[in-house]
């Protein structure tokens, strides 16, 4: 196939520009100043240049987090585009961050940037990835927890991009219910 | 239209050199 002049010299554009966040814990500050922006981009090349130069989730820390947010959007739930929404958790067994973690989080980004969630797209507001001691965690963020069929389509969508099987079962969750709940368990508003 | 690109076509730029 013969190149036409100026071909592969422009990258490849997004259709969203996108944050990468990066959270430590560190007992001794508040939350929000352990919450760290890397950087932003939003070409196809760039987040190879930007994936290649950052650290595998399974070789961060307990305790530290990966967020990819559309650009505008903080990874919190106090931001106006995530107060009303939820997330689609993903909760991984500890022996998994071996052996899937890397995986499921890069496919995760590809979701996300690729906009693999066709109409509903707009819904999205990023992932979060939580390194924990007591199991690891995947999440994609959406921005209207009552809008059930963006909600359903996201997770089923989300589910076979992880290569979930059938009978694995996973819930969104209301971050207005996460917040206020009293214990660890928050319950699941829809499942697929 | 909307920039949409399926995972495969992602993947075939992890390792591509950086163009020059």
């Amino acid at each position: 196939r013969k190149l036409s002049l100026g071909e592969g010299l422009e990258k490849h554009p997004l259709e969203n520009r996108w944050a990468l966040w990066f959270f430590k814990n560190d007992r001794n500050r508040a939350w929000r100043d352990n919450l760290h922006l890397v950087t932003k981009f939003d070409t196809v090349e760039d987040f190879w240049a930007l994936y290649s130069h950052t650290q595998p989730v399974s070789k961060l820390s307990s305790g530290c987090d990966y967020a990819l947010f559309k650009d505008g959007i903080e990874p919190m739930w106090e931001d106006s585009r995530n107060k009303h929404g939820g997330r689609w958790l993903v909760s991984l067994a500890k022996q998994q961050r071996q052996s899937d973690l890397d995986r499921l989080w890069l496919e995760t980004l590809l979701s996300l940037i690729g906009e693999a969630f066709e109409e509903y797209g707009e819904e999205v507001c990023g992932a979060v990835v939580n390194v924990r001691s007591k199991g690891d965690k995947i999440a994609i963020w959406t921005s209207e927890a009552e809008n059930q069929p963006a909600v359903t389509f996201i997770g089923r969508v989300f589910k076979e991009r992880l290569g979930l099987s059938p009978k694995v079962v996973i819930g969104y969750q209301a971050h207005a219910d996460t917040a206020t709940k009293s214990n660890s368990f928050t319950k699941n508003k829809f499942v697929v | 239209g909307k920039k949409q690109y399926d995972r495969e076509f992602l993947l075939d730029f992890q390792f591509m050199p950086a163009c020059i």
